[in-house]
């Protein structure tokens, strides 16, 4: 067949020395994608290209991985270390987690809030974030996962200024009034630090595969040291208007259930 | 058991004895180097399913396939199992019913496929048991 072939040239088997027919190709791929675990072929909307900062991200892992495959060594927490000298440089310390050994699965999420809600005056610095957390395969359980966001060097404007930067998980909206937040971490940073910025959001992806009508987001805010709320952008924080290559995005690290399930046939 | 052995000895010198059946040379044929179990290359392309707008990483992969007769003598095939020297046994003994060993992946490695869902996240993921390294008699 076109898409399946015998490097040999001898002749061993049957089925290689003719072309498949149409429904036999049909079959054949619903076979291979039955392998990859998945119900039907994906059909993404690829409006931002392929060059955003979570497939370049995923693709750096994969190359990391696939090198170190072949040497049948090392962890996984070793090659997702090794990204970050790949990937930019990182201002977060990663710490020694024993669930990155044994993840199989990684997913990206990208965000999905296409513009700056308009919040109230005390939220106006504030940005928001949503990720679809509903394709995730059957049989695969959240390990860790987090919320990486760049930040570029600012030390012309905020010269020797340290920045608050919280990230919020979301857990109320209301029509008439701003939505309940639930501070996920704080992380003070120099104007000048500069690199991706990785904030733990595991129990709260949790939360959202177990009850996805719960998955309202995440909400992010920059004050500066005097208490004052900055804009993101001139805290150098990349946001959706800013390179394609940095923009903020969701990665979840799974560990896939014992049981591999099949489709019946 | 004991007492047949004696048995067969006392028969042995009264009665003349049959020579013991040694592999015809038909025998050692069948397991000749091009019939014999063993890695054929296969791969799978995923550029020519046409599956690049979702699948990011790899190309495709070499998955490969056994093939090739488990015969006797089972010297010259890769990983002969135990099993597979009994089964040899019995099916020389009784090849009508009895099929020869089979020739089946003996160590199998994994591949990690990097692809986008309908929602455009991206997926890395291992699957384990993808690609035939080494093939043998079981």
């Amino acid at each position: 067949s076109n898409y399946i072939f015998d490097g040999n040239n001898e002749i061993h088997s049957s089925f290689i020395q003719r072309r498949l027919r149409t429904h036999e190709k049909r079959e054949m791929q619903k076979e291979i994608l039955s392998i990859l675990g998945l119900p039907h072929r994906p059909r993404p909307h690829l409006s931002h290209g392929k060059y955003n900062s979570a497939p370049l991200f995923m693709l750096d892992l994969y190359n990391t991985m696939s090198n170190e495959e072949k040497n049948e060594v090392e962890g996984f927490l070793d090659r997702y270390k090794s990204m970050f000298t790949t990937h930019g440089p990182s201002l977060a310390t990663l710490q020694d987690n024993a669930f990155l050994n044994d993840a199989d699965m990684v997913m990206s999420f990208v965000n999905l809030a296409q513009h700056d809600r308009e919040l109230s005056p005390r939220r106006r610095h504030h940005r928001e974030f949503r990720f679809n957390l509903s394709q995730i395969p059957e049989g695969e359980a959240v390990t860790a996962a987090e919320f990486r966001i760049y930040k570029e060097c600012v030390s012309e404007a905020f010269k020797n200024e340290t920045f608050v930067i919280s990230v919020y998980q979301v857990v109320q909206e209301y029509e008439d009034r701003d939505a309940d937040l639930f501070l996920l971490e704080s992380r003070k940073l120099w104007a000048t630090d500069e690199g991706w910025l990785e904030f733990d959001i595991t129990a709260t992806s949790n939360l959202w595969v177990m009850n996805p009508r719960h998955n309202l987001g995440l909400q992010f805010s920059v004050e500066a040291s005097s208490g004052k709320t900055v804009n993101p952008k001139e805290a150098g924080l990349i946001g959706r208007d800013g390179p394609h290559d940095k923009q903020p995005f969701m990665v979840a690290f799974f560990k896939v259930s014992e049981v591999h399930i099949r489709t019946t046939r | 058991s004991t007492n047949k052995r004696r048995q067969q000895n006392r028969n042995r010198s009264t009665q003349p004895q049959e020579a013991p059946r040694s592999p015809s040379m038909a025998d050692y044929n069948s397991s000749d180097q091009k019939t014999a179990c063993r890695k054929h290359e296969l791969y799978v392309s995923f550029r020519e399913l046409g599956w690049q707008d979702w699948i990011i990483a790899p190309e495709g992969y070499a998955a490969n396939y056994c093939d090739g007769e488990c015969s006797f003598p089972l010297n010259a095939h890769m990983n002969a199992t135990n099993h597979a020297i009994v089964q040899t046994l019995v099916h020389l003994m009784n090849p009508e019913n009895v099929p020869k060993p089979s020739c089946a992946p003996t160590k199998l490695h994994a591949i990690s496929v990097l692809y986008f869902d309908d929602n455009s996240n991206v997926i890395l993921k291992k699957y384990k048991n993808m690609v035939v390294r080494a093939c043998g008699c079981h």
